[in-house]
């Protein structure tokens, strides 16, 4: 219990001479404890993935090696820890170049092979790599499998970074993929193939773009994307309304991975009013909606945007009076912030006193 | 926050003796 608590301590440094022991008594030591699990093929999947973030952190060539050496093994590769690894190298990072050419020939699978393309992605965007390593007709396959899949959520990531590694793939190889991408089922991957359309030069897909900004499930990626090829005057004008704004902010929140994965199928505004915000201690407009999902078991719930977006899903519904859910959120926003109004426990009543105590 | 070269001393240390 006490190894990964002294592994965040790695993650923690914060002067120069710590920094130097760290590196040359401390991280000589996690190399070979994780050289010896791999010998000896007693692997703790938890421990060697965040010994395995420790070295992408300190960047040395000897951790890259190791990180290299596990992901061609494909040790845990269904996990998201290997998305927190590989984020670690970015244009600043001094082995980007060295991870993304070592790894060029693996066949990466699962999160791993989606967090290396999204890697390949962005080290290209910024021209720290000539050639993107998916350019290959084996790869190509894999990302011709992952905008097939059918169980959407599973790999909307994957879909959404094959739709951006369009162009900097051989354009005769891209072009049934972008195809693909284009007629998906998810909006989410039609929107970056419509950037790569664009930034391949077919200035058509800007309306593509234009309308889903209309659209509040996906309005935020679009106008995101906008921004990005640097079209901001695109955005229509109703797209600025605080409501919509705020409608958008919520489908966001509920289309994490975590959450639903995915916006609601509809959403509805259900309460918005000016008052004062105990949590915030200051006056701001807050809003309540009804989302609903189709396919859902739970189908739907209330969220709340304007101080701390989010929806206390199975706690508050669309029945509830719109007061009763702002003095839920109320008081979850304060224990989350270790407030001493905070109550013990969440209530309408002890939220109602808060709030009622300021307005 | 590991602040002075000390500490980072006594966290590799304890690296040492906990995988030994």
């Amino acid at each position: 219990a006490a190894f990964p608590v002294l592994l965040g301590l790695f993650e923690s440094i914060v002067c120069k001479e710590a920094m130097h022991v760290m590196q040359e008594q401390g991280l000589p030591l996690l190399y070979a404890a994780f050289d010896h699990a791999l010998s000896c093929e007693r692997l703790d999947a938890d421990d060697l993935l965040l010994i395995l973030k420790v070295f992408a952190i300190h960047g040395t060539r000897d951790g890259a090696e190791r990180i290299v050496r596990a992901a061609q093994l494909g040790i845990a590769s269904q996990r998201t820890m290997w998305s927190v690894i590989l984020e670690q190298f970015d244009e600043e990072h001094p082995q980007s170049v060295f991870m993304i050419n070592r790894l060029k020939d693996s066949l990466l699978l699962g999160t791993l092979g989606i967090a290396y393309l999204q890697r390949a992605n962005r080290l290209a965007a910024v021209g720290a790599i000539q050639r993107h390593p998916f350019d290959t007709d084996a790869r190509c396959r894999q990302m011709t499998a992952w905008l097939r899949d059918a169980d959407h959520l599973r790999h909307l990531q994957a879909a959404i970074a094959v739709a951006a590694s369009l162009p900097y793939l051989d354009q005769t190889r891209g072009r049934d993929l972008l195809a693909l991408a284009l007629d998906h089922h998810s909006p989410c991957v039609q929107i970056e193939a419509a950037v790569s359309t664009i930034r391949l030069g077919n200035l058509s897909a800007r309306k593509l773009l234009i309308r889903w900004c209309s659209d509040p499930r996906y309005s935020r990626i679009a106008m995101r994307s906008l921004r990005f090829l640097g079209w901001v005057d695109a955005v229509p004008a109703g797209c600025c309304h605080p409501d919509f704004l705020a409608t958008a902010d919520l489908c966001q929140w509920l289309s994490q991975p975590n959450e639903y994965g995915r916006p609601p199928d509809r959403i509805e505004l259900m309460d918005t009013r000016v008052l004062y915000w105990p949590p915030t201690d200051d006056l701001r407009q807050v809003w309540l909606f009804s989302y609903h999902y189709d396919d859902h078991e739970c189908s739907g719930g209330v969220g709340m945007v304007g101080s701390v977006t989010c929806s206390l899903i199975g706690e508050t519904t669309s029945d509830l009076p719109a007061a009763d859910v702002y003095a839920l959120h109320c008081c979850c926003e304060l224990q989350n912030n270790g407030d001493r109004r905070a109550p013990r426990y969440r209530s309408v009543k002890a939220g109602k006193t808060l709030v009622d105590r300021y307005n | 926050n590991v602040s002075t070269a000390e500490e980072a001393t006594i966290i590799c240390d304890t690296v040492a003796v906990l995988l030994a």
